[in-house]
């Protein structure tokens, strides 16, 4: 079972004036960032039987902690994923998720099976390193509520007929 | 073509192809146009002077100089346009990039900076900040938020319960900004929203910048006994910085709106695999 009160007792005790401005020494500041990361994992757990509830649907749910520098095992690994996208504001928004993937081709679906645009990018930082390429689609996310995205990887058995799968998509 | 540019329905970005830096913001929609050049700039953190032994430290923001220093006049450039997203990927230095990038339906523009680790082996500390210049007649106004609700007006070397006597033109003018900061001529507005809570100021007419990252090489002897100096290589920080040009009359409606979604953002979780039906009994 999950549980939120480690991670509402590590920010009760970030609310000191240190923690909220950075006037901390180093190993003041990685104790508050180590109670942090106590705190995600057992809210983790919460938020998966929460998802679980709503959804009607046992998921193996993922947490990418560190999608905002592009690391994400299961959208850089997996051949087919689900998204789950929650909007935690009181009206419906439009929200271009972002995840690091593999090189290839997606289709995305969304929660009506009804396959939406998306696109694959190269990723900035991947200049000097090899290439690293990130996965676009816009999500329609209800007020308070959440959408279920399925992303799939078309392997393309060789380079070969992956580019006749584009010449033929596009003559098609 | 010489000139280079992202654009929707709504905003379009103008980049100066030999510098690789912005230098236009057009809001289609309300045909307004903004010169508008963005750049990154450090300042030289003060470790004690004539005037004053204090120095920048985690808790005092002191500049040696009042002017800082560019990081680079120019970027090395290069864009990405998709259905889904038009971008610019700048790369200032080694330790100091951004992509400017446009998604479909969007107002504003979104800057994505990236910053460090901050070299310090010229022996100065940094606190490295974005500027944005644009001609607009300000007249020493700014305007920063208090905690994402109530927005504060800011006049140049002015306190409004005191009689200031300004002994720091620099950062006697910085505020705290939670969420956004934002100047007017009357007419227009550039706003800029953040992902996280800033120092920032307008210290001449047009001019806006946001504090993104600090790394100093002194104590500033308020009590924590150590420099703002993190271990090892340093630290690398990335964030966003959100922008939009408008008309004043209805500024207030797409900030507040755009701060809320970006303040309550969506949550994305991921899942492997096929997923199998669950019921709580």
């Amino acid at each position: 079972s999950g549980d939120s009160a480690p991670l509402n007792e590590a920010m009760a005790v970030l609310q000191h004036h240190d923690a909220v401005s950075g006037t901390a020494r180093q190993n003041v500041v990685n104790d508050y960032a180590r109670q942090l990361a106590a705190g995600w994992e057992p809210c983790e757990v919460l938020v998966s039987n929460a998802l679980a509830q709503l959804s009607r649907q046992k998921q193996n749910f993922s947490f990418c902690r560190e999608l905002n520098i592009s690391i994400c095992p299961v959208s850089q690994k997996s051949q087919h994923f689900q998204v789950t996208v929650y909007n935690p504001l009181g009206r419906k928004v439009q929200h271009m998720v972002r995840l690091p993937v593999s090189e290839g081709l997606f289709f995305v679906k969304d929660p009506n099976g009804k396959t939406v645009p998306s696109n694959v990018v190269l990723r900035p930082s991947s200049y000097s390193k090899r290439y690293q390429w990130d996965l676009l689609f816009s999500a329609s996310v209800p007020a308070l509520g959440f959408s279920i995205y399925s992303v799939a990887k078309v392997t393309a058995p060789n380079p070969q007929s992956y580019s006749l799968l584009t010449r033929s998509k596009k003559s098609r | 073509s010489h000139v280079l540019a992202i654009e929707n329905e709504y905003i379009r970005a103008t980049f100066d192809s030999d510098t690789g830096l912005l230098m236009k913001i057009e809001n289609m929609e309300q045909t307004l146009s903004l010169p508008v050049s963005q750049g990154f700039f450090w300042y030289n953190a003060s470790t004690g002077d004539k005037i004053s032994s204090q120095a920048s430290g985690a808790y005092i923001f002191r500049p040696s100089h009042l002017k800082p220093l560019p990081v680079s006049r120019w970027a090395q450039i290069h864009l990405v346009k998709t259905a889904l997203v038009q971008e610019v990927h700048q790369k200032f230095s080694a330790w100091c990039s951004q992509v400017i990038r446009l998604y479909p339906g969007q107002r504003h523009l979104e800057l994505e900076w990236t910053v460090g680790p901050i070299p310090v082996k010229d022996n100065l500390g940094k606190e490295v900040i974005s500027r944005f210049d644009t001609p607009m007649k300000t007249k020493g106004k700014f305007y920063t938020d208090s905690n994402g609700r109530e927005i504060l007006k800011r006049r140049l070397d002015y306190r409004h319960t005191w009689r200031l006597n300004q002994t720091e033109p620099v950062a006697g003018n910085y505020y705290p900004v939670n969420t956004r900061i934002y100047i007017s001529d009357g007419h227009m507005q550039l706003t800029v929203v953040t992902d996280r809570s800033q120092g920032g100021s307008s210290l001449k007419d047009g001019s806006l910048e946001l504090m993104v990252h600090r790394r100093l090489l002194a104590d500033d002897d308020r009590g924590v006994a150590e420099p703002l100096l993190e271990s090892g290589t340093g630290s690398t920080v990335q964030g966003r910085h959100l922008v939009l040009l408008s008309s004043v009359s209805d500024a207030a409606a797409r900030h507040r709106l755009l701060v809320e979604k970006e303040v309550l953002a969506p949550q994305v979780v991921l899942a492997e695999g096929e997923s199998s039906p669950y019921y709580s009994q």
